[in-house]
C-alpha cells in the first residue's frame, strides 16, 4: 500500500468522523441528504460481500468493517432517532436516486470484470459509489448556506477520491500488471463531480467567508 | 480465461 492510497483511506475515514461528529454534537443533520447516505451505505455493502471469501489484510477486513458499521449507523440515525430526525431537509432532498440504483445496476451487468454475483456487486457499488454524492450536491446547492462541519464532510470525500487517483498513478508506474479500468474511469468521473464544490470552497476559503454555493 | 483483478482497495 502506498502513502496515496494510506492517504485517500484516512480522508474517507475523517470524512465519515466529522459527519458523526455533526450529528452527535449538533443532534442535527440538516444539510445532509439521506439519500446519498443510503447509497453509501448500500455502495459498501455491496461492495464488501468478499468480506467472507478474499482476504487481503488485516487493514482491509478492519476498514471495512468499520464502513460498513458507520454508514448503516449514519443511515439509522437519520431515519429513526427522535431528535435528529427532526432536522433532516426532506423537502429539499428530492433527487431521484432510485434512477441512479437502476442505471448503476444495468451498466454493473453490462460492464464487469467477471459475469459473477460478486463481480457485478463490486461493479455495481463502484459505479454506485461514482454518482452517489449527487443527491448530497443537489441538497447543499437548494439550500445555499452550507455549515462548517457539512461543508468539511463533502471536502474530505473529494479529497479522498483525488488521493485514490494519486494512488492509481504511482501504481501504474510502479506495478507490472496495473489494470483496472473500471475503477479508474468511475474514480475520474466521481472526481470531477467534486470540481465544482471544491472550487467553491476554496473561494470561501481563501476570503474566509461562509461556503455558499450558488443557486 | 483472463484473470480478474484483485479488489484490493477499499
Amino acid at each position: 500500500m502506498n502513502i496515496f492510497r494510506f492517504a485517500g483511506d484516512m480522508m474517507h475515514l475523517t470524512s465519515i468522523l466529522v459527519l458523526l461528529l455533526k450529528i452527535y454534537a449538533t443532534k442535527s443533520c440538516s444539510g445532509i441528504s439521506l439519500k446519498t447516505q443510503e447509497l453509501y451505505a448500500l455502495v459498501f455493502l455491496a461492495r464488501y460481500l468478499d468480506l467472507f471469501t478474499d482476504f487481503i489484510s488485516v487493514y482491509n477486513t478492519i476498514m471495512k468493517l468499520v464502513f460498513i458499521v458507520s454508514s448503516t449507523a449514519i443511515v439509522w440515525c437519520m431515519k429513526r432517532d427522535r431528535v435528529v430526525r427532526r432536522s433532516y431537509d426532506k423537502q429539499l432532498d428530492t433527487f431521484r436516486h432510485y434512477f441512479l440504483l437502476a442505471a448503476s445496476f444495468a451498466l454493473a451487468l453490462l460492464v464487469n470484470e467477471k459475469f459473477t454475483f460478486q463481480e457485478i456487486f463490486w461493479a455495481f457499488s463502484i459505479y454506485l459509489e461514482a454518482v452517489a454524492i449527487l443527491p448530497q450536491l443537489v441538497l447543499l446547492q437548494r439550500s445555499g448556506n452550507v455549515d462548517n462541519l457539512t461543508g468539511q464532510y463533502v471536502f474530505f470525500l473529494g479529497a479522498y477520491r483525488a488521493f485514490y487517483i494519486l494512488n492509481w498513478i504511482y501504481r501504474y508506474f510502479t506495478e507490472t500488471h496495473f489494470s483496472r479500468w473500471i475503477a479508474c474511469i468511475s474514480g475520474l468521473v466521481q472526481t470531477a463531480l467534486y470540481a465544482d464544490f471544491f472550487y467553491y470552497y476554496y473561494i470561501s476559503w481563501k476570503n474566509n467567508t461562509k461556503l455558499k454555493l450558488p443557486a | 480465461g483472463a484473470a480478474v483483478t484483485e479488489h484490493d482497495e477499499l
